[in-house]
This record gives C-alpha cells, structure tokens and sequence, in this order.
C-alpha cells in the first residue's frame, strides 16, 4: 500500500 | 497539515527567496555554494518525479514546482548571468559533487524501503538532501565574513529541518503515525549539521555583532 502521507511531505 | 509542517514548508520557502532576492537584487552570489545549490536542484529534479505521475493536492505542486524552479534558477544565476557569475568565488567552493552524490547512490541501492527504480531516486535524494547542505557550510567557514542574507538563508534552511523533525514527533503524537526510519536518520542527520551553525548565528544575534564562524 502506498504511504500518502509521505507523498505529501516535501 | 500541522502547525509544524506548515511552518516547516514557509521557511524552507522563504530561505530559497531570501537566496533569489540576493541574487536578482544585488546581482551577486558571493558566500553562496554553487556545489550546494546543485546538489538541491538534484535533490527535488530525483524526489519530484512524482509530479508526473501522481496529483496530491494543488498546494503539493506549487510547492514542488517552486522548489524546482527556484534551485534550477539559481544554478542558472550562479552559472550564466553575465553581472552574478562575476561574483562567484570558485577558488573557494572546492567541495566535489562526487564525494557526497556516489556514497548516497550507494547507500540508496543498500538501503531502500523498495527495489523500483521511482523508489530508489526518492531514497537516493531523501540522503543526498540531509548532506546537501555541507559545501555550503566549508564555504561560510572558509570566507568567514558572513553577509546577512547569506546567514539568514542558512538559518531559515535550518529551522525548516528542525520544524520538519517536530512535524513527525507531533504526528507520531497525535495520529500514531510512524515515519519511515530512513527519513527519521537521514532528517536527524541533516539537523545536526546545523547545530554548530546555529550556535555561532545565536551567539551574534545576541550580542548583536557580526556573524563569524572560527576558523
């Protein structure tokens, strides 16, 4: 599964 | 979005416009690594890829492209601009590219959280970022007369990393979220190199004197 709160950090 | 990583992004936003501002006003680049500023534009060029292939929100891109555009700009300035280049201290801005990029390149192949080549590039620059900043760093210590806008931008580079590490603290709080050991390494790493900057930058403000690092 994908980590999207990792995606979303700059 | 916490408090912390919103505060996190505006200083890291505003470092790289204090860095413009000095560039495009003053026309000159002096105390600014270019070996530094390199290294960050492949940093976002290797973790941005993203861009392309998936949409988180509009703030998230913005960002992006900012970031992108603004370490793509300065190499540019550093480099091309007929009046800015003139002020770049090459003698000085010895730090080989190499030396940082081929050991993060390999601790990336080592050490990754998945063998594709989208998640490698984001590894490789999450560890190239948290060294990035060490040219910079030889460089103010080398020209010792530190201008205010070149110590403000490393200052605000540096607060934004400390910001960041409480954004995963009040989040690991508060939602119980872990953040990958790999970023919680490399992001202590990269705060810690600012520690002995910082000091200096606190001691001169209090006794408001002139920024100066020892030789």
């Amino acid at each position: 599964e994908e980590d999207l709160e990792r995606k979303d950090e700059l | 979005m916490n408090i912390f990583r919103l505060a996190g992004d505006m200083t890291h936003l505003a470092s790289v416009l204090v860095l413009l501002l000095k560039i495009h006003t003053i026309k000159s680049c002096a105390g600014v690594s270019l070996k530094t500023q390199e290294l960050y534009a492949l940093v976002f060029a290797t973790r941005y890829l993203d861009i392309f292939t998936d949409f988180i929100s509009v703030y998230n891109t913005v960002m992006k492209l900012i970031f992108l555009g603004s370490s793509f700009s300065i190499v540019w300035y550093i480099r091309r601009h007929k009046i800015v280049r003139r002020s770049y201290d090459k003698e000085q801005d010895t730090f080989r590219h190499y030396f940082l990029v081929l050991p993060c390149l390999l601790l990336a192949l080592l050490i990754h959280e998945k063998f594709t080549v989208k998640e490698l590039l984001w590894t490789f620059s999450i560890y190239l970022e948290a060294v990035a900043i060490l040219p910079q760093l030889v460089l103010l210590q080398r020209t010792r007369n530190i201008d205010n806008l070149t110590g403000q931008y490393v200052f605000l580079l540096g607060a934004y990393r400390s910001l960041y590490i409480l954004n995963w603290i009040y989040r690991y709080f508060t939602e119980r979220h872990f953040v990958h050991w790999i970023t919680w390494i490399a992001g202590l790493v990269q705060t810690l190199l600012y520690a002995d900057f910082f000091y200096y930058y606190f001691e001169s403000w209090k006794n408001n004197v002139k920024l100066q690092l020892p030789a």
